[in-house]
């Protein structure tokens, strides 16, 4: 039996928003700890890992780890049906072929449950190693948004270079070149308009746009989101949900020839 | 010119 409670939708419906264009199908891995995912895009190019922590639900009750083998897009067209405060629980038998959505409405006037038919994925599990990564930026994720959308309209990939001077990302197309520079800036009075720059020893990386683009989908899950990189490695780029736990994208970098 | 790499080819089965 697995049943996990959240006070509110509107975290899941985000959650998924921002998985389901890039990884159209992957497994829930349930486990008395919480609920993980790891999936790759259809092109193998960059990694999405998911975890939710037990202890950052309502309730959650795990017996037994499961695999429970999701299509997004039709997780989101039930999500679709439930309000931002509704409290949603999710609910699957062990060995089950579907899992339960149940969602609440505040006042417990509406309560409604969609059954979702489970898949059978076969995914290549990826062994990511923990280390530590020569810059750390943390900035607002909507600069972060702004950033990758504005250099989006002028090239396809964009150099990102970290050094004592800031973040700076750069592109160039067939009209012209663009260059922007994060500095470190610890003055804004909210912490989550800051910018935190911890860097160990300067990285350049250079990555395709359209992917980096589509990670700035969780925004709406939270005000920040931290870039982790290293040479010849992928970028981490890393947004928290609350007590949650959070989801992170891993993305290949551009080698050259 | 660069070429776009897999993220498979960073990260081992785990």
């Amino acid at each position: 039996m697995f049943e996990a409670r959240l006070p509110q939708a509107a975290v899941l419906k985000k959650l998924v928003e921002a998985l389901k264009e890039l990884v159209t199908e992957g497994n829930f891995d349930v486990s008395p700890s919480g609920i993980s995912l790891q999936a790759m895009d259809s092109s193998h190019v960059c990694l999405v890992t998911l975890q939710l922590n037990d202890d950052g639900f309502e309730h959650f009750r795990c017996d037994r780890n499961m695999s429970m083998g999701i299509h997004f897009g039709n997780l989101s067209k039930i999500l679709k049906c439930a309000g931002n405060e509704d409290t949603i629980t999710l609910k699957a038998e062990d060995n089950a072929d579907q899992l339960t959505l149940m969602f609440e409405s505040a006042n417990q006037d509406r309560i409604s449950d969609f059954d979702l038919k489970l898949m059978s994925i076969e995914s290549e599990h990826l062994g990511i190693p923990d280390q530590d990564y020569s810059a750390e930026v943390k900035m607002p994720s909507a600069e972060y948004q702004r950033i990758v959308r504005d250099l989006t309209s002028m090239g396809d990939t964009v150099l990102v270079s970290a050094t004592k001077e800031g973040i700076k990302f750069s592109t160039s197309g067939d009209i012209g070149t663009a260059n922007i520079t994060l500095r470190h800036n610890t003055t804004p009075e909210k912490e989550d308009e800051q910018t935190h720059i911890d860097l160990k020893e300067p990285v350049a990386l250079t990555f395709a746009l359209r992917y980096l683009n589509n990670f700035a989908k969780a925004t709406p899950l939270t005000p920040q989101v931290k870039l982790s990189l290293t040479k010849d490695l992928p970028v981490v780029v890393e947004y928290k949900v609350g007590e949650l736990g959070q989801v992170r994208f891993f993305l290949a970098p551009k080698i050259d020839d | 010119k660069s070429t776009q790499a897999k993220i498979s080819a960073f990260f081992g089965a785990g």
